[in-house]
């Protein structure tokens, strides 16, 4: 509660700075595998030469997602927080400044895989978008409503797996609407992909507000 | 650290009480949707009539999973943690107590799906058991690598979609051994049951030596 206090007042700060630059800062969480990088790779790549992108990238260990976004082709800082479970505020604002996103530039936040934590730690983000997949079963929404209340995007990912694990669409999509009746809901495959153009369009949309 | 200290203190309390009453209590942990729930359902069907099987399911919200153990035919007690993240050791002994397990038994305790926040939380288990998913991607030991180093099991689950998703198991136990060198690892499919008499022998393996 300190150490939320704490938090949410660097937030604030950082919320600021990004509006004050022109910048848009998304803040991406979904379980461990998901499909958060992946869906980062294919939006870097879909959008190259359109607009700046630039990525933090947390992680307890390795550099291994901040590696694939600089193949991808965006500059990344990974941030490994140790024993940590989410990032914090004060974490994210020494990595922007050390990225310096440019005006009018999408900064994409990857949060650490955890459907817990993260929905209480601000970062300063515009709003947060949360990665499901097909494949790890219909009621993750209503296990963890905190999260999914917390976000303003839903994107069901492995779209391409639905057929084979069984998956039931409007079983999810109506259990997401249960917690976060507001949520938009894009469903698409990171690898393949399949509806990626909606999350692109709205994502270029939500840039053309800052 | 006071927090922590006070858990442990609770939780070797509660090793010795399983352990006074012979009761075998294995705490299984992985991100949400891994399969926890499927591996459960699976080992209590097929053990049914060999061994009294009770179980303590942790989740955020909702009794989804107390429910589907119950249907399998075990007695099952769900800790709801609000916004907590992971099941403590006051939380397992209030629940053992009113679930009375007798000698001879396996507490099978489910966590709140969460690769990060339950690696420290000692319930007073005799071991901890994770369960990774062959669609979550062969680098998750490296990136918790906590958890992974906190249990003596690791069983890869859905290994019947392994080809469908180019699951490289090589790489997957190679991970694992890095981070976790003693670390058993069983692959299997809670599903279609594949290979899960492997977990099975080894579960009865376990119970024979309390
Ligand atoms: N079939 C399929 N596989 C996917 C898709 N998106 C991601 N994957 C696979 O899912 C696994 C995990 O993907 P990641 O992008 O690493 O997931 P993540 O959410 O970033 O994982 P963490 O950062 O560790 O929490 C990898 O093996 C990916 O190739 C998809 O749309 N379809
Ligand atoms: N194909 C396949 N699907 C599986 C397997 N095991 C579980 N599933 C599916 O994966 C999804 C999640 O399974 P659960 O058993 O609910 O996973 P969990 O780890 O208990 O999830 P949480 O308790 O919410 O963290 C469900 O749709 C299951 O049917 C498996 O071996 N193969
Ligand atoms: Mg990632
Ligand atoms: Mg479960
Ligand atoms: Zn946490
Ligand atoms: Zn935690």
């Amino acid at each position: 509660t300190a150490i939320l206090a704490k938090n949410d007042a660097i937030a604030e700060r950082n919320r600021g700075w990004f509006e004050g630059r022109g910048v848009l800062a998304l803040n991406f969480v979904s379980s461990p595998g998901a499909g958060k990088t992946a869906l980062l790779e294919a939006t870097i790549k879909a959008l190259a030469g359109q607009v700046v992108i630039t990525v933090i990238e947390g992680d307890q260990m390795t550099s291994n997602d901040a590696d694939r976004i600089r193949a991808a082709g965006a500059a990344a800082i990974q941030i490994n927080t140790g024993a940590g479970c989410h990032l914090e505020a004060d974490m994210v604002a020494e990595a922007a400044r050390a990225l310096d996103p440019p005006p009018g530039s999408l900064l994409l936040i990857e949060n650490v895989g955890n459907l817990v934590c993260p929905a209480m730690f601000d970062l300063g983000e515009a709003m947060k978008i949360a990665v499901i997949s097909t494949t790890e079963g219909e009621d993750k929404p209503l296990k963890y409503p905190h999260m999914f209340r917390a976000v303003q995007i839903v994107i069901i990912n492995k779209m391409d797996l639905a057929p084979h694990v069984g998956f039931d669409e409007a079983t999810c999509r109506a259990n997401i609407r249960t917690v976060n009746p507001d949520a938009e809901i894009i469903c698409l495959s990171a690898k393949t992909g399949q509806n990626l153009k909606s999350w692109l369009d709205r994502l270029m949309e939500l840039r053309g507000t800052i």
